[in-house]
């Protein structure tokens, strides 16, 4: 067997392995669930039916690899510093958030043990504090005018409170200060009572 | 500007632009783009009531107005290129659909791909100039992913050389489609072909719904309004039923299966091409999962640095909520999502340029490894997506419940994501089978390539826990 490999958990591409291995299991895992049904004399189809929870995490995993994979083949082209060193550590966030919330194949595959699961629940607090800086410049690099993103609470001046009372009192609602439904119905009923 | 939010700005650590131009593509796309942009935003033309407080009806009215305009407004200004329309829509819709979506999303590229080329004389200029308005009727009421599991059934009659089209039972009429209901005046309808007494599967057709002067439905069709959704107000979905329909045979798409006069059947080359218009819209889907966290991302982080709340050290000022870490590991991963899925999504739109390119020239080897691509990642990211609007909106406490927010509306109208254009978990299930498929092959030994090539690794290469 190939020299083992050993997971540097700050290192992208010893991530982007472990994420590989892991989608790799999982699809065996699938594969031999798929062959245990057809041992017992399941047709083909009903023994792929009964490993559809098992092929369905395959496929996740295996769309989770690709997503981390071409996150970290992004970095590689990206040559000013500053950016690759956010987007470095928003790639690291997103390959650790991802192993934390998806531990147990993690593992169960024996690709990590438990002390660096906990080491990377301590590196995702770390990287957060990292970020908290750059937040607000990172989503005005996804440059959203105003009009696009249709958000008082997203503006990009700020601004909430007053536009947030401006949009209240457009609403139709607010037309009239004594909406028709008073004299309607709640005056008649006074009157009744 | 509020103070706080621009302290926030003078504490970037890199050079914004540089970051945007990177999520664009390139400097130069970026600068197009906002010209583009400032173009509708300078357009008094465009001044609008909020959809929010209109009626379905009142919405409707004022997106195909919409919609009417911007046409004439890409012409009056020479914009052709579809990134550039995209974006042109993107400023002009905002979070909303519009009623003539389909006509340019489906309808249009269904024609391009699929006519052979008398077709295509004859219905591109159709179809460009608006004399024919169209939608793609895929979905029946009780069918959708499964597609060979559709009922509507098209009966090819050599007497006459024409396709009798039917829908036999209430399960079978179509269901869904954008712009059905009261916009198009014709239809690209998926039926199960019947030729010579065989059925040769699904195939498309070009059927007339309504009358190109009158608008009003033709004999034999039964169209309207599904009835309000969860989102998607300004978009008629609609119901069609089929009575019999007859079509000439030249209004069958035939640029890859045949039916000639006589009835004879001959085979396109691939199953796969009637999907090609699928995997084109699951790779577009990606780009829309990256587009709605970001938008939710931006609408939360700077609004978290506004709100001010509780106390984090006794005496002290209310910080903003995002000095919270609780705050922090809601959103932060989320904004690591929208960057991750952003670049899925160009990387998806090259892949697919790239194959459709190849299978314009007869090479089809990729096809099945960008279809299982597209469907599988479509399902992953709008599934991710569709749980980040929820934690973004839920970040925002009350104000992000309501309409003002943003949130409701990229909400309700990404939601459909995860179960249009194929239900994720049987998507799901179609990677699956690609990657149990190329798993087996790596087990008799060959090599494979592409993005499955590391289930051909021998042995998994093992990874060993690194003490800690």
């Amino acid at each position: 067997a190939a020299r083992p490999t050993v997971v540097d958990i700050n290192d992208l591409s010893s991530l982007v392995e472990v994420y590989k291995l892991r989608a790799a299991i999982l699809v065996e895992l699938a594969n031999k669930s798929i062959q245990q049904e057809l041992q017992q004399r399941k047709s083909q189809e009903d023994a792929w039916n009964n490993s559809a929870i098992d092929l369905v995490r395959a496929s996740d995993a295996h769309c989770h690899y690709v997503v981390v994979k071409l996150f970290t083949d992004k970095l590689g082209k990206t040559s000013d510093t500053a950016i690759h060193s956010v987007l470095s550590t928003l790639a690291l966030l997103y390959a650790l958030n991802g192993i934390k919330q998806n531990s147990g194949d993690f593992l169960q595959a024996g690709l990590l043990s438990g002390p660096q699961v906990l080491q990377i629940s301590v590196r995702i607090k770390e990287l957060l504090s990292l970020l908290r800086p750059n937040a607000v410049a990172l989503v005005d690099a996804f440059d959203f005018q105003d009009k696009r993103l249709n958000s008082v609470l997203g503006r990009y001046d700020g601004n909430v409170y007053e536009n947030l009372f401006e949009w209240a009192r457009c609403s139709p609602l607010n037309s009239t200060e004594v909406h028709e439904s008073f004299h309607k119905y709640l005056k008649p009923l006074r009157s009744k009572l | 500007m509020n103070p706080d939010i621009t302290k926030e700005r003078n504490n970037a650590t890199f050079d914004v632009e540089k970051l945007t131009h990177i999520l664009d593509g390139a400097p130069e796309i970026t600068k197009r783009r906002r010209e583009i942009e400032s173009l509708v935003l300078s357009d008094p033309d465009f001044k609008e009531e909020d959809p929010n407080f209109l009626s379905r009806s009142e919405r409707y009215d004022q997106a195909v107005r919409k919609s009417a305009q911007m046409i004439l407004k890409l012409r009056e200004y020479g914009i052709a290129d579809p990134e550039e329309i995209y974006c042109y829509k993107n400023i002009a819709q905002g979070s909303h659909n519009e009623a003539l979506g389909l006509h340019f999303a489906m309808f249009k590229p269904t024609l391009y791909s699929q006519c052979d080329h008398q077709q295509s004389r004859k219905w591109l200029p159709l179809a460009e100039s608006f004399q024919v308005i169209g939608t793609y009727a895929q979905t029946e009421m009780g069918h959708g992913t499964h597609l060979r599991g559709l009922e509507t059934t098209s009966t090819y009659d050599p007497a006459t050389q024409e396709f009798v089209l039917n829908s036999p039972t209430v399960s079978s009429i179509k269901w869904w489609p954008g712009g059905l209901g009261k916009t198009s005046n014709h239809a690209i309808v998926l039926a199960q072909l019947y030729s010579q007494g065989n059925c040769r599967g699904l195939h498309a057709f070009i059927v007339p719904i309504r009358d190109m002067s009158t608008h009003v439905p033709l004999p034999g069709i039964v169209v309207g309004d599904i009835g309000p959704k969860f989102g998607f107000s300004e978009v008629d979905n609609g119901f069609l039923r089929l009575e019999n329909v007859r079509i000439p045979r030249e209004n069958m798409l035939m640029k890859y299966a045949k039916v000639e006069p006589d009835g004879t059947y001959v085979k396109p080359p691939s199953a796969k091409l009637t999907y090609g218009t699928m995997v084109f819209i699951r790779s577009m889907i990606v780009g829309k999962s990256a587009e709605a966290v970001a938008k939710s991302c931006t609408i939360a982080i700077r609004y978290s640095v506004v709100r001010h709340q509780s106390e984090l050290r006794p005496g002290e000022p209310e910080p903003q909520i995002l000095d919270y870490q609780a705050q922090q590991y809601k959103l932060f991963p989320l904004l690591a999502m929208a960057y991750a899925f952003t670049f899925v999504g160009q990387y998806m739109k090259e892949t697919y340029q790239r194959i459709s390119g190849d299978i314009s020239q007869g090479d089809f080897s990729e096809m099945p490894e960008l279809h299982a691509l597209s469907a599988g990642l479509k399902a992953f990211t709008t599934w991710a997506a569709n749980s980040a609007i929820e934690v973004c909106r839920m970040s925002c406490g009350g104000h992000g419940y309501s309409c003002s927010s943003g949130l409701p509306d990229i909400y309700v109208e990404f939601t459909p994501t995860c179960t249009y254009e194929g239900e994720n978990t049987v998507m799901m299930l179609q990677t699956a089978r690609y990657l149990v498929k190329s798993y087996r092959q790596a087990k008799d030994g060959q090599q494979l390539s592409g993005i499955v090539s590391y289930l051909s690794e021998a042995e998994h290469r093992r990874v060993q826990p690194q003490p800690v």
